[in-house]
């Protein structure tokens, strides 16, 4: 089904490309950036109840800025040569140095194709089957982090009830 | 199911944002660096009946070489800031500029992705699965297509018989 395939797909064509090494990317960017500030070497992926995902994070939340980005990812892949896959670093500012907080994080997109296909009237997805979908993403998602354990210490998914009904967004 | 799931998110999540003036974008590219050669404006996607992908053009076959790469297209999307999407140029050479064929072409990603499921035990695609995925994904994405009349002189699906058997390839 379609969201099994796209959390295979997230990972063949995503994940495994861009985690080894991540955690290391993180800490190059921060000790040249950032040494004072504290961080996450790991990238969170975010999994809104309403598949809804903004361009940036700083749309959902102002008090998250955009900071920089690590050393991006280049790889040949399907007659694509040198595609550059690459994540943006956001911060939570704090008075001082010392009390900022840069992290990794971004929507995963997959959830928002599930989203515009949902409101696309051609491609037939209702609204119930949308979040069974988004539901079968998650479960095979962390599935296939759960037996690959060195994605334990890059990656985090993080699930959560956005309570944004499709009327309210914009 | 997942073919059908794949076409979709194939069209919002990249088809959408890199056709519109694909063709422009080419002949630029065309002008400024092959301007007297034989040229398609055209996105050439190549549905393998495998669905294995190689990573270059010229590794399946060698008379096609890899010439450049059109301007790409940035876009932020889902938390990742101004992504950058871009494809290559293959050229295949003639004795003279005049002789010589330039063409944009790449595997579709996601049949890739079958590829990917159904070599590991993991993912648990049979043989016949994976083929059934890959004619899914084939059919939904050319109604796609044929629904959106401005991608019709942008892009061609070219699906065909790699007859390539999984035992066969490396
Ligand atoms: N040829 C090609 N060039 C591209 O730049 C590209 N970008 C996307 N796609 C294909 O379109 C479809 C929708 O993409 P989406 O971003 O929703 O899912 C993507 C996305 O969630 C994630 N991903 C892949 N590349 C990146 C990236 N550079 N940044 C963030 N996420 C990425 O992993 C999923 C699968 O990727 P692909 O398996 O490469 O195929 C995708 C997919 O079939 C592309 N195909």
């Amino acid at each position: 089904n379609a969201g099994h395939g796209m959390a295979w797909s997230y990972y063949f064509g995503y994940l495994k490309l861009i985690l080894p090494n991540f955690d290391a990317r993180v800490k190059n960017w921060i000790d040249e950036n950032a040494p004072k500030s504290m961080y996450s070497p790991k990238l969170h992926i975010l999994v809104p109840r309403s598949c809804y995902c903004y361009p940036s994070l700083n749309d959902a939340d102002s008090r998250i800025t955009i900071a920089g980005t690590p050393e991006p990812i280049s790889a040949s892949r399907a007659g694509t040569i040198k595609r550059l896959y690459k994540n943006t670093i956001y911060k939570i500012e704090g008075k001082t140095e010392e009390d900022t907080y840069y992290f990794v994080a971004e929507y995963a997109t997959p959830v928002l194709s599930l989203y515009e296909m949902a409101e696309s009237d051609e491609a037939g997805l209702s609204a119930d089957e949308k979040l069974n979908q988004m539901k079968q993403f998650y479960t095979t998602l962390s599935h296939i982090l759960s037996v690959n354990p060195e994605f334990v210490q890059t990656c985090v998914l993080v699930p959560y009830d956005d309570k944004l009904d499709e009327d309210e967004v914009r």
